[in-house]
């Protein structure tokens, strides 16, 4: 099993390689990764060990069989569909974030409970009301729910969203959500970027 | 020297004792804190050893105390500026996220050069033409930059905040940014947490 900090620093490399691709880069070492990510080539040799053997010694990776080991093992070249639930500021820059389908995460659906939102599309997804979450997440077969709700509606939202099948819940809001077991909630805040900053502002 | 993984999980645990001290708890232990974070005990108690001795075993903490002491450790205390470049929709959210004013840094300037969008107040601070960034921060003596422009103004905006003195940028743009040495960027994406959420998805 990869821990965490390397699953987000391959997922880091990910996105480096498919921006080197799209320059029309075929291959590259670890020093130009640790130039394009900012995470240390030894880092990184380090995080790309979990894939078994790699390129040779001085020769540098290819870029494309590299981008598929690191899609195979994070399990990113399976097509995720997600709900974001709460078509506000946040969750509308999610829906139209162009990275989450470099990961082959495809929004599914959108929801809110203000009526001047419903209707309004965002990235192709109509926004709906916050009342079909169950039903059109079932229908749908969505797996990962999204809550960019404010602190007070996340628990119901979350509850609306397991009731319809979601065993993955991003919750970006500050409330502590509880799910049944079996339901996996991963609490993302920036506000541990902007402190492991701080940290270093000091220094 | 702690490790990012370490500082982002002792955010996360500062932000849960805050929360339990509004709620009127006056200790927990590091069950408490599993159940109130997501992140296992004893991932907690070795975060926890970086700031030297801590509670009597079988006791527990107490929560003004550990409090203090991750703040001093993590120099959350002490109040950081920050300014904020392009006021769209994930611009105008972090600068609402309550949960900034919380680890002392307190938005100072939020910059765009959507004619529409100047002069509109977000939580007390007036939209600011991005022509004057480099200007502004200089006269507030602001550090830290956040960018969530569009990738194609990125360097650009990130450039106006150097000369204005800034040395600490939190960049949410896909674009790659290079700064002067000295500087230092942080690059800010939610797909890593996708992509962690992914890896679990499958198993
Ligand atoms: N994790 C972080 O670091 C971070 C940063 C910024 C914002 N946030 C959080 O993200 C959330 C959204 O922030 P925002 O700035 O986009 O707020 P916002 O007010 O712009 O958006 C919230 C949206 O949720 C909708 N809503 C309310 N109740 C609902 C319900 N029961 N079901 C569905 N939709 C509902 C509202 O109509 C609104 O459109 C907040 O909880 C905020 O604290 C977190
Ligand atoms: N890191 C992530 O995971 C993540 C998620 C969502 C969005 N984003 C990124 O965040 C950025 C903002 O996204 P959004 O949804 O808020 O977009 P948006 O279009 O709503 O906001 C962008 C704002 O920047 C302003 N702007 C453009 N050029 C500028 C300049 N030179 N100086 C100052 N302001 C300028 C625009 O007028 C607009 O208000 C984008 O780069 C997007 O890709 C990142």
């Amino acid at each position: 099993k990869i821990p965490d900090p390397s699953l987000a620093r391959l997922a880091t490399v990910y996105r480096a390689l498919l921006d080197s691709q799209r320059n029309g880069r075929k291959s590259l070492n670890s020093l130009d990764l640790q130039e394009l990510t900012g995470i240390a080539a030894t880092q990184i040799r380090k995080d790309l060990s979990h894939l078994g053997e790699m390129g040779k010694p001085g020769v540098g990776y290819d870029i494309g069989d590299l981008k598929r080991r690191i899609a195979e093992r994070l399990n990113l070249s399976r097509r995720q569909k997600f709900a974001i639930i709460g078509a506000g500021r946040l969750g509308q820059a999610l829906a139209s974030y162009p990275g989450l389908v470099e990961f082959s995460f495809k929004l599914a659906a959108l929801f809110d409970v203000d009526k001047k939102k419903i209707g309004k599309v965002v990235n192709g997804v109509a926004i709906q009301p916050a009342a079909e979450i169950s039903k059109n997440l079932r229908r749908h077969r969505v797996r990962i729910a999204v809550l960019t709700v404010p602190a007070s509606a996340a628990q119901g939202a979350a509850e609306a969203a397991v009731q319809g099948g979601a065993r993955w819940i991003l919750n970006f809001t500050p409330a502590h959500i509880a799910v049944p077991a079996g339901c996996v909630v991963r609490n993302v805040s920036f506000t541990n970027e902007f402190a492991v900053l701080a940290h270093f502002v000091e220094k």
